[in-house]
């Protein structure tokens, strides 16, 4: 199964769940493909990749027909695979403009490799751009992470609704896994607020595990390790295994 | 003096210190012009214009030469002017691929109205694309809002080295102002630890003043609000008062 991380607003955590939810299914036993297609490489960083060994990434991939299957490399993580990110990615929607198809070059690239994998996650730039718009081709479902704040709010109804629309137009069965509350923080009164009112506008369509701000989370990416190597017994690294249970359930049911 | 507040990675804090760097400035008696450049249109929503009422906006200045005169719009706040975002941004890359000069479209939009106004800052969506690659040729100068976490201080690396490229290629002084501190929390050693990292790399370059975490700095937005109509004696509200002396301070030097 596929899984693209989206989001219109930055920073609410698409990075911190594509490595964490990755690593955690790769705990439980699945295999892992993460797929970086941020032109930051924060996925490929986070995973201790040097800046300077970027090469090949998913650019060379969509961009200079470099084969996908050698573009994986294995990390520390038993079972976590990963295909890296270059800043090459901020050319795609320039040099991919006139080529057709364009929505659907990851697609036809993953299809050769997914076979070998139980789950591939995709950690994607700020919808829209091509680049998240061929993850969504790409992809089975996605996962939106909203940080439970007034901006970040606006930008899940927003991104749901430009997905489901993309999808419907190119033809992609593409469907909403849910919204995953991450950085939330209880000390407020208006993070509760905002908290209920993501649940009641969504629903069923929000994980029932929320993230909680774990500064754990946040140190983890510097010494190139998931949560589970850098500190297992944080509130972070429990967050990211329940996380990763409801996941699978919730992938079950698709 | 025009500026641009730019940042490669995500959630970092442009549009809050795009918006209360604005009102603080305008507290003092200057005329400011925000100008919003992100399709997200975090700013104008945080202004208290409804996602209904955003048109005519920078998306209608830059696509539709609609007269940018007409799209300057009074805030609640006095000295503080505002052009909207829009959803229409989207497909600026898109639609302003083949155009000649397209990276300096808004510089030369702004002239027509620049001379009315101490300060404009714009408010852009993350780098590189060409909505920030517009507002950078059309400013003196630019401020990086970064957080410090490993993630985000890669990403102002990053954006100061393409910024002050790119600015070389196509024959724009636009400088460095600062590089802002946000989201500042020091209960934890890492982010101590992270800041004195930020300040031994780049020096005076970063803004003496810090901006905390501060709550109220998040819920502001929900009421259509700046931080000083909405909690005027918030610590945030103070930062923002001090960040923007530095700023003029700063500008005074450039
Ligand atoms: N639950 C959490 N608690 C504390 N810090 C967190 C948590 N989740 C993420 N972070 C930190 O918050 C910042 C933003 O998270 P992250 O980089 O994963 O978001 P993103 O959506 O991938 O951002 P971008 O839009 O730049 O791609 C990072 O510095 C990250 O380390
Ligand atoms: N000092 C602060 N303390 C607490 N919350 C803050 C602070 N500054 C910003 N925020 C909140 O953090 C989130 C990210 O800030 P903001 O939206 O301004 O960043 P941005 O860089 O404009 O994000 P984007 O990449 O989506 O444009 C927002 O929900 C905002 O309200
Ligand atoms: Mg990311
Ligand atoms: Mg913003």
């Amino acid at each position: 199964m596929i899984t693209a991380i989206l989001s219109r607003k930055g920073g609410v955590g698409k990075t911190t769940t594509s490595v964490n939810l990755g690593a955690a299914l790769a705990a439980q036993g699945y295999k892992v493909l993460l797929v970086d297609l941020d032109s930051q490489a924060s996925t490929s960083l986070s995973l201790g990749v040097s800046r300077w060994a970027l090469a090949p990434s998913s650019a060379d991939v969509l961009l200079n027909s470099y084969p996908i299957a050698d573009a994986i490399r294995a990390t520390r993580v038993m079972g976590l695979y990963l295909i890296t990110a270059s800043t090459d990615l901020t050319s795609l929607d320039r040099e991919l403009g006139p080529v057709p198809r364009r929505e659907s070059l990851l697609k036809e690239e993953l299809s050769e490799v997914t076979d070998g994998f139980d789950f591939v996650l995709i950690d994607c730039p700020a919808f829209p751009s091509l680049a998240p718009v061929n993850a969504l081709m790409a992809s089975d479902c996605y996962i939106v992470p909203a940080v439970p704040h007034f901006l970040a709010i606006e930008g899940v109804r927003n991104v749901c609704a430009s997905a489901d629309r993309l999808c419907e137009r190119l033809g992609s069965p593409t469907r909403l896994l849910g919204v995953a509350l991450t950085m939330v923080d209880y000390r407020t009164r208006a993070s509760r607020v905002n908290v209920q009112q993501i649940r009641q506008e969504f629903e069923e369509r929000v994980f029932a595990i929320e993230i909680r701000t774990n500064i754990r989370l946040a140190e983890a990416p510097a010494h190139g390790q998931t949560i589970f190597e850098f500190d297992p017994k944080s509130p972070g690294a429990e967050a990211y295994r329940l996380l990763a249970e409801e996941f699978v359930l919730r992938a079950g049911l698709m």
